[in-house]
C-alpha cells in the first residue's frame, strides 16, 4: 500500500491544480525556500482528516484556501485528493486504489469523499486508523519537529508510543 | 490492552536501541519507564551514551545528535508498527556529512516496506531517492512542478539535480 | 526614557523595512506597535509580503522565509544600536542557495564594523569568513581544535575547507 | 574593539585547556556534529555572565564542568576566559585588553575576575552593558533560536528591543 497520486487545488499556495505523483521507496521533494515543498506535507495530512489547523500553521479553515497573490485573486475553495494503491488491501476496503478527498469552503464548511461517495470526517479517520495510519503518532515529521519527541514531557513522550499503537 | 501496550514497548525499547547503535556507530541507549511499578500511566524516559562519551541528559546534546537520537526512536517505532507510508520534512537539516550517510542507509533499509516522502535540502538524501520532484513558485505566488533531472555525478559522487522548467 | 525608545524604535523599524527588502529581493515589511496609544506598554507587531506574495501571518511563511525575517529584524536592531560582537550559532541553516547569497552580502557589510562569529554548516557562509575555526572531537571525548585549510575553489567557486588534524 | 581570544578548560567538552583566537570580521566555525561548536557558544556567554542554565541547555552549575567521558575522569572545575581587545575603549575601562574570567567549582560556587583581579558578578555585568553589550538582546543567537522573535507574543519581542536599547 502506498500514495500514488496527490492531487493539490486551491490549498495554499497550490492556486492552480497541480498533480504529483509517488512511487514506492523514497521520494525526495525539493526546491527553494517558500516554493510549498511544507505545504505539500500539509496538504497530505489535511486530505487524511488533520483538524489542528495550528499544526498546519494556520488558525481556522480559512488559511488553507489560497489566499491571492500579486497576480492572482484568492480562491474560493480548496481541494486536496489523494489517492493510494491498495492492492495488497492494507486499508480493509474492497478497492484497490483508495482516493481520499476533502473541500474546503471560505465559509467554513468541509466536505470529504471517498472514492467518490461523500463520508464523513469519521468515516475517513475509522478507515486509515484500521490501516494503522494514525496522523498523532509518527506517519509525518513536519518541520522543525524532528526532535519534538525529545522535549516532550515523558509522560507525553508515551502517549506517542500509544498514538502509534 | 496492558500486555498489548507492554509488548509494543518491548519490542520498540530493543530497536531503538538498535538504531541508535547503527545511527551513532556505537555507544548505548535506553527506553524505560518512569516508573515500572505503574506501567498502566508511566511515562517515558530516554537515556543515550554517545561512543566515547558518558551518558548525557538529552538537552544537553548537540543539535545533530538530537536529529539522530530522534529518529532512531521515529525507526523504532516503525519497525514495531509499520506503516505504509511515512512523510519526512527536514529531519536532516542538523546533520553533518557523516551522520547523513548512516541515516541514508538506514533510510534505504526501511523503505523496502515503507514509502518515504522526504522533504530536503541534503544532497546526501537526494541521493538515496528513487525519484524527485521539484517545487517552485511563480513570479504571481504560485506553486508549480518542475521536473528534476539529475547532473550526473560530480567529484564528489553528489547527484546535482537541475531544474527544467 | 519614552522618547529615547521611539526613538531607537522608529530607525530600528525604518532598518528592518530595508534589510528585508535586501533578503528578499524586494517586498515589503513593517513593525508596529500594537497599540500606539500606549508606546510604554505596547508589544510589537511585525507583517511581512514578500514579493509576489501578499501579506502573510508569520506562522504561515516557510522556514527558509522565517529565518530571512529574523535575520532581517536581528540586523535590524544591530544597525540601530551597534554592538561590537555578534555570535550566530547556525541561523543558516534553513536556507536555500539563493537566499544564503544574499545573506552573505549583508554579513560582509556587517562584518565591517561588527565582529561576527559564526557557527554554521553552509558552505556559502564558510566561504564569507575571514578566517577559520575547526572543532573535533577526541575519540576520548575531549573537543579540540584543528586547523582547517581551505581547500582551493572547486567547480562551483565553493572553498572546501580541509582538516588537518 | 573584538573578542580576541577565547581560553576554555574544563568547560562542557572542553577537559583540556583550549585556546581559540579570533579576528575582526567574520570567523566560521566549523566541524561534525557533536564536537563543541556550541559550547563554545555557551562558553562566550558562560563567561560573560549568563545566569540562565537553561539558556546553556543545563540545570545546574555542575552541568557545565566536564562530566567525564569513556576515556578521561570528570574535571573539578570549569574556568572560562575572554579577552577583548578595547584600544577603542568601547568598554569604558583604562585598559587596552579586557580579559574577563569565570569559574565554577562542583560546590556550585563561582568566581569571577576582570584583569586578573576578583570582582563580583555584578561588576563584569555593569561594565559590558556601559558597552550596549547585553546577553539578553541580539548578541547571541543559539542553535535553532533564529526564529524565536517571530514566536515570542508582541510584549516580549518589545522586551527584546528594549534589552538591546
Ligand atoms: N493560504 C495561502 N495562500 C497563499 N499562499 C500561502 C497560503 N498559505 C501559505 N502560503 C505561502 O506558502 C509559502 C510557504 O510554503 P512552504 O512552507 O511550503 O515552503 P517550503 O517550500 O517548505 O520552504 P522552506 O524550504 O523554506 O521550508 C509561504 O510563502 C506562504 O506565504
Ligand atoms: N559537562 C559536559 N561534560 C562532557 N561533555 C559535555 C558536557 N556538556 C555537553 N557535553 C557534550 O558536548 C556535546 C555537544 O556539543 P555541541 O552542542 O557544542 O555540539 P556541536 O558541535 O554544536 O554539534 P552540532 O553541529 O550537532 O550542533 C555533546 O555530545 C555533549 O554530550
Ligand atoms: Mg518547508
Ligand atoms: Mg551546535
Amino acid at each position: 500500500m502506498y500514495l500514488r497520486e496527490l492531487e493539490i487545488h486551491g490549498f495554499k499556495s497550490f492556486a492552480r491544480k497541480t498533480k504529483l505523483e509517488f512511487g514506492t521507496g523514497v521520494t525526495a521533494v525539493i526546491g527553494p525556500n517558500g516554493t510549498g515543498k511544507s505545504n505539500v506535507a500539509d496538504a497530505i495530512r489535511w486530505a487524511m482528516g488533520e483538524q489542528s489547523m495550528r499544526s498546519l500553521r494556520g488558525s481556522r479553515t480559512e488559511d488553507v484556501i489560497f489566499g491571492g497573490s500579486s497576480g492572482r485573486s484568492r480562491s474560493g475553495m480548496a481541494q486536496v485528493t489523494v489517492t493510494f494503491e491498495n492492492s495488497d488491501n492494507w486499508l480493509p476496503i474492497d478497492f484497490d486504489k483508495v482516493g481520499i478527498s476533502r473541500r474546503a469552503y471560505r465559509s467554513g464548511e468541509n466536505e470529504y469523499r471517498l472514492n467518490g461517495s461523500t463520508v464523513r470526517l469519521k468515516d475517513i479517520q475509522d478507515l486509515l486508523r484500521s490501516g494503522g495510519i494514525a496522523l498523532g503518532g509518527s506517519m509525518v515529521i513536519g518541520q522543525g519537529e524532528v526532535d519534538a519527541a525529545l522535549s516532550l514531557r515523558p509522560e507525553h513522550r508515551r502517549l506517542l508510543l500509544e498514538e502509534g499503537a | 490492552v496492558q500486555d498489548e501496550f507492554m509488548r509494543t514497548f518491548d519490542l520498540i525499547r530493543s530497536e531503538f536501541r538498535k538504531y541508535f547503535r547503527m545511527l551513532f556507530g556505537g555507544g548505548d541507549a535506553s527506553l524505560e519507564l518512569t516508573d515500572p511499578e505503574d506501567p498502566a500511566t508511566s511515562g517515558l524516559e530516554i537515556t543515550a551514551k554517545l561512543p566515547g562519551k558518558r551518558a548525557q541528559r538529552l538537552e544537553a546534546l548537540s543539535g545533530g545528535e538530537r536529529s539522530l537520537v530522534s529518529v532512531a526512536l521515529l525507526f523504532a517505532m516503525f519497525s514495531a508498527r509499520p506503516g505504509p507510508i511515512c512523510v519526512l520534512d527536514e529531519v536532516d537539516a542538523a546533520l553533518d556529512e557523516a551522520n547523513t550517510e548512516r541515516f541514508r542507509h538506514i533510510l534505504h533499509d526501511f523503505a523496502q516496506r515503507t514509502q518515504f516522502i522526504v522533504i530536503t535540502h541534503n544532497p546526501g538524501t537526494i541521493e538515496e531517492a528513487d525519484s524527485i520532484l521539484g517545487v517552485s513558485m511563480s513570479a504571481n505566488g504560485v506553486s508549480e512542478l518542475v521536473s528534476v533531472r539529475m547532473n550526473g555525478v560530480d567529484g564528489n559522487g553528489a547527484a546535482a539535480p537541475v531544474e527544467i522548467p
